[in-house]
C-alpha cells in the first residue's frame, strides 16, 4: 500500500458515497445514467470473486464487500425505489456495444486462460468503458449537476492516482501488470474532457453546461 | 505473484 493507492481508494470511496448520499438526499436519481451503475456492479462483482479463493487483508476484502455490496444498492435505488426519477429517455448508450467486445477481448488477452482470471481481464477493460453511458447521457442532457459533477470527479481521481501508484510500484517493488495499467490510462483519459470542465467550471462555482 | 493480475489491488 502506497499514498497514492490509498488517496485513490478513498476517492473511490467518496465517490460512491456522494453518489447515494445525492440519491437519498434528493430522492431521485435524475440525471445519472443506469446504465453505467449496471456496468460499475457487474465489473465489481466479476473482480471480486477472489473474495472466495484468496485472502488479502482485512482492508482488502472489506473494501471489496463495500463496493459490490454498495453498487447492487445503487442499482436497486435507481430502478426500484427511485425509479420513477430514472432519466431512461436519455440514457440510451447500447451497452452490448461495450459488454460483448470487452467479453471478447478478455478471453483473447489475458494473463492465464482461466475462469476467475478471465474474469477478472473482463472487469478490468469493463471498468475502463463502464462511465462511457454516464458521458453520453451528459451530452444528452447537455447539463450536469453539481453533485453529480463531484461524483464523477472523485469517480475518474481514483485511476488517475492509481496510474501514479503503478509508477511507483514499478519503480519500487518491480511491480507491473500491463493489463491493469493500459485499462487504467484508458480510463482515465475517458475523464479528461470532463476533467477539464470540472476544473474551468465547477471549482468556479458554475454548473457545467454543453453547448447544443 | 508473478504473472497474474493485480488481485491486492482493488
Amino acid at each position: 500500500m502506497n499514498i497514492f493507492r490509498l488517496i485513490g481508494d478513498m476517492s473511490h470511496l467518496l465517490a460512491i458515497i456522494l453518489l447515494l448520499l445525492k440519491m437519498w438526499k434528493t430522492r431521485s436519481c435524475a440525471g445519472i445514467s443506469g446504465k453505467s451503475q449496471i456496468l460499475f456492479a457487474l465489473v465489481f462483482a466479476s473482480r471480486y470473486l477472489d473474495l472466495f479463493t484468496s485472502f488479502v487483508s482485512v482492508y482488502n476484502s472489506v473494501m471489496k464487500i463495500f463496493f459490490i455490496s454498495t453498487s447492487l444498492l445503487t442499482v436497486y435505488l435507481m430502478y426500484f425505489k427511485f425509479r420513477a426519477t430514472y432519466d431512461s429517455n436519455h440514457d440510451t448508450f447500447r451497452v452490448e456495444f461495450l459488454v460483448i467486445p470487452v467479453g471478447g477481448l478478455a478471453f483473447l488477452v489475458n494473463h492465464e486462460f482461466s475462469p476467475l482470471e478471465i474474469l477478472w481481464t473482463f472487469s478490468i477493460y469493463l471498468e475502463s468503458v463502464a462511465i462511457l453511458p454516464q458521458l453520453f447521457m451528459m451530452s444528452k442532457t447537455g447539463e450536469a449537476e453539481t453533485i453529480t459533477s463531484h461524483y464523477l470527479f472523485a469517480l475518474g481521481s481514483y485511476r488517475a492516482l492509481y496510474i501514479l501508484n503503478w509508477v511507483y510500484r514499478y519503480y519500487f517493488e518491480g511491480f507491473f501488470d500491463l493489463i491493469a495499467v493500459v485499462a487504467g490510462c484508458v480510463q482515465t483519459i475517458l475523464y479528461c474532457d470532463f476533467f477539464y470542465l470540472y476544473i474551468t467550471k465547477v471549482l468556479k462555482g458554475k454548473r457545467i453546461t454543453l453547448p447544443a | 505473484k508473478g504473472a497474474k493480475g493485480a488481485k491486492d489491488e482493488l
